[in-house]
């Protein structure tokens, strides 16, 4: 967002702050309050902490009129425009902007040390934000400079997909189901039971529907496909019923036999026995 | 601005 329409936001205000000139810096040390006339300020007034995107202005105003005496931009905290005395943390020293590209630097001081604590962490705080900011921006910076992967299909490309025998059950879903079979039609079948190939005629009766599961060979020859084949495989009402399983050696001739003595599950047993 | 009119004499290029 260009600066000039970012929103200016009040960090923080002190309505009684005093300002003082101050003598030079001396070059090997800090500032030291204990050198101004704390007793004599130059001026006071309000203070105010705005901040207009990342830098935050101190403002002093009047404390009536609100007119503004003098201002100082701060890029950064701690830096040359805002710096602690050495020997006090009520009073600081800060670098105000006429403007037109010259500076003075004043002494500031409050007389609650609660006042002196907000603006500190006033500003500390506007520049830990600054700091997550420029850190967010970077690292979005650097996922945009990446190269994208694009899995998208070029113009005109096309792919073919083969996902099984799927075609052959288009609509089958509408198909009325026989009736009889009841909820036990969705059963899956018991793994490994005794296969028998279905008789000529149960397969002609499918052969419209679905195109007949495959028989497995052996205990492991089976698949979920065979399983899933169950749900839409009709139960062959209208075709003679093929011989009903041995039950001789058969671990699962129990079912056919007890399903048998049913009335209306007659048909189930030859469910079975396609698998 | 009106701290000129206190602090003028303070004002110097700001250095770069």
């Amino acid at each position: 967002m260009a600066a000039e329409l970012e929103y200016e936001s009040v960090l923080c205000v002190k309505p009684d702050v005093s300002v003082y000139r101050i003598p030079p810096r001396a070059s090997n040390r800090g500032y030291r309050a204990s050198d101004w006339k704390l007793d004599q300020p130059d001026w006071t007034g309000r203070l105010r902490i705005t901040s207009k995107g990342k830098i935050a202005y101190i403002k002093l105003e009047d404390k009536v009129s609100g007119e503004l005496f003098a201002q100082a931009p701060v890029e950064q905290y701690p830096g040359i425009a805002v710096e602690t005395v050495t020997d006090s943390s009520r009073y600081f020293v800060i670098r105000i902007q006429d403007g037109t590209g010259r500076s003075a630097f004043i002494g500031i001081g409050f007389t609650d040390r609660g006042d002196a604590f907000d603006f500190n962490v006033s500003l500390q705080d506007h520049f830990k934000w600054v700091k997550q900011e420029t850190e967010i921006s970077k690292e979005s910076q650097e996922m945009d400079n990446r190269p994208k992967l694009d899995l998208g299909f070029k113009e005109g490309q096309t792919i073919k997909l083969s996902i099984g025998n799927i075609t052959a059950k288009k609509g089958g879903a509408s198909k009325p189901r026989a009736s009889g079979t009841g909820g036990l039609s969705l059963l899956p079948p018991p793994p490994g039971g005794k296969v028998t190939i279905p008789p000529p005629s149960s397969s002609v009766a499918i052969s419209n529907h679905v195109t007949p599961p495959p028989i497995p060979k052996s205990n492991h020859g089976g698949n979920d496909s065979d399983i899933l084949l169950d749900l839409d495989s009709p139960a062959p009402v209208s075709t003679s019923a093929p011989a009903p399983v041995s039950t001789s050696n058969d671990l699962w001739g129990d079912f056919s036999t007890a399903s048998s003595s049913v009335p209306n599950q007659a048909p189930q047993p030859s469910n079975w026995v396609q698998f | 601005p009106p701290a000129l009119d206190i602090f003028g004499d303070l004002f110097e290029s700001t250095p770069e």
